[in-house]
C-alpha cells in the first residue's frame, strides 16, 4: 500500500482536482485506491459524492476507520472531510506521538492511498506528511505559488531528517498550465531550472470541464473523459506509475 | 480608522490581490493606508517591496507596532508577514483575551486598514476577524468557492452576536471573471440569488498584468494603471468608499 499526500500550504494551486483525477485515474486501472479528504472544506467529498460526515476524526472517538469508508460516485473509495476535521486538528496538536492516519490506515488493503491536505502546514497536513511514503506537489505556474515551494520542500526534508517519516517528494506538478500565457512560461522555466529532477513533465491544461465536474458531484476524468483536463490526468497517472517503478 | 479584513478560508480566490491593490487604490485617493500582512507565507510583503521581518509576532514580545511598520513600494505603508506568524499563530491560540490585532493597532493614526488573511479559520485569522469593522469576502465563481461561503458568512455573524466584535460583512467580491466561461454566470447567477445585497457590482476580471505585478514587487494598479485588472481595481476602491458612506 503506497500513502501519498498532496500538498502545498498555497491555496487554490489544483490541491484537491489532482486529488481526485489522480484517484479515479489510478482506480480505472483495476488498482484498488482510496481518497482521504483531511480539508474542512471537504471540497474533495463533493466531487466525490460523499456525505461530509463520518471523517477521520471517528477514530479518536474509538471508530475503526473500515466503519468510515464510503463508496464514491467514481471509482475509488472515500474518507470525506467536512468541519468535524477541525476538531482531529486539535486532538493531532495536543497529541505527543505522530503518525496518527497511518496507524488508522495501516489494517486497510488498498494498492493507492491519496490524501487531499487543507491550504496551510497545520497538524491535520503535517500529520498527513509524516504517514506518507511520498508527497505530490500541485504548482501553478504563477509568482506567489513560486515563493512557497522552497519552505514546503524544506518542511518535508526535515521531517523525514528528523526520522518522523520515509516521504520522499514524488514531484511537482504543474496545473492550470495556459501555454500562451508568458508568465507561465517564465515560471515553468525556473522550476526546469531549480527543480528539474523533481518536474512532472505531464502538463496539467487550464481546462472548465475539470472545473464543472464538482457540480455533478464527479472527477473530470469521469465526467468529460474526452476532455483535455481529463486526458492530461490520465497521462499523469500513467507517468506516476511508471515513477513509482523507480522509487 | 476603518479596519478591514480580506478573507475567504477557500484558497487561491484572489485575497492577497484584491488587499494589495485595494490598499494602493484607497492610498491613492490620499487616504492615508496601512496594509496588514496576517498570511505566514507572506505574499502581500512581496507585492509591496517589504522584507518578510518585524511582522505582527513582534508585538508579543513588547515591541510597540509603529517600530515594525515599512514604507512600501506602493503608496500605502506595510507591516510584513512571513514565518514568525506561525508562532504569532500560537500564542494568539494561548491567549484568552481575543482582538490582539485591534489592540496593537490602536494607537496609529491611518483613515485605513487592510488586513489580507491566510487560507484557514486559524487563530490568526479569527484575531483579525474579531479586530475588524469590516470584512470583504474575495470570491472565485467556481463551484467550490460556493461551498465555502456560507461557512465564513455564519463564522462571522456567530462572532458579532456572540459580542467579541462589531464586524460587518462589507460585501462580496467577484475576482478573475472571465465572461466568456458559462460556470463563471451559473456561479454568479446564484450569488445573486443568494447575497443580493452583499455582492459588489464590480467585477474584477482575469488579467495577467495583476499576476505578474508581484514579481515586480508592485500593485497591479502601480505596475500597469492602464490594464483592465487595474482599473477594475480603481472601480472597485470608489464602489468601497461609496458603500461606506452608508454603513
Ligand atoms: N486544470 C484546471 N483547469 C481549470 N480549472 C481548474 C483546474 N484545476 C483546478 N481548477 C479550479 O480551480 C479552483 C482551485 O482548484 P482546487 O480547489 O482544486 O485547488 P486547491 O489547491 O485544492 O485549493 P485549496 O487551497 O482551497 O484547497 C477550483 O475552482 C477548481 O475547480
Ligand atoms: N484578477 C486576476 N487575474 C489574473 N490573475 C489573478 C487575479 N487575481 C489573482 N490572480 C492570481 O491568482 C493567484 C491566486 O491569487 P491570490 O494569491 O491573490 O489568492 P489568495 O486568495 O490570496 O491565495 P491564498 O489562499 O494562497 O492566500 C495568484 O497567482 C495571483 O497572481
Ligand atoms: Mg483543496
Ligand atoms: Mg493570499
Amino acid at each position: 500500500m503506497k500513502i501519498i499526500s498532496i500538498s502545498n500550504q498555497k491555496g487554490g494551486v489544483g490541491k484537491t482536482t489532482t486529488a481526485v483525477n489522480l484517484a479515479q485515474a489510478i482506480a480505472a486501472t483495476n488498482r484498488k485506491t482510496l481518497l482521504v479528504d483531511l480539508d474542512p472544506q471537504g471540497n474533495a467529498s463533493t466531487a466525490s459524492g460523499a456525505k461530509k460526515n463520518n471523517s477521520l476524526f471517528e477514530t479518536t472517538l474509538g471508530k475503526h476507520v473500515s466503519e468510515l469508508i464510503q463508496t464514491s460516485s467514481n471509482q475509488y473509495d472515500v474518507l470525506a472531510g467536512g468541519e468535524d476535521l477541525v476538531a482531529l486538528e486539535v486532538a493531532l496538536r495536543n497529541n505527543p506521538t505522530k503518525g496518527h492516519i497511518a496507524k488508522s490506515l495501516k489494517e486497510l488493503d488498498y494498492d493507492f492511498v491519496f490524501i487531499d491536505t487543507p491550504p496551510s502546514l497545520s497538524s491535520l497536513t503535517l500529520d498527513a506528511l509524516i504517514s506518507s511514503d511520498g508527497t505530490l506537489i500541485p504548482l501553478q505556474c504563477e509568482y506567489y505559488s513560486l515563493e512557497g515551494i522552497t519552505s514546503l520542500v524544506n518542511t518535508i526534508n526535515e521531517l523525514t531528517n528528523s526520522g518522523l517519516t520515509n516521504n520522499k517528494i514524488f514531484g511537482i506538478i504543474r496545473t492550470m498550465v495556459d501555454k500562451r500565457n508568458n508568465l507561465t512560461k517564465d515560471v515553468s522555466d525556473d522550476l526546469e531550472k531549480h527543480f528539474p529532477e523533481l518536474l512532472f513533465n505531464t502538463l496539467i491544461p487550464r481546462n472548465v470541464k475539470l472545473a464543472e465536474a464538482p457540480s455533478f458531484g464527479l472527477a473530470g476524468t469521469n465526467y468529460m473523459p474526452e476532455s483535455f483536463g481529463a486526458k492530461a490526468y490520465l497521462a499523469l497517472a500513467g507517468e506516476l506509475l511508471r515513477r513509482l517503478e523507480n522509487v
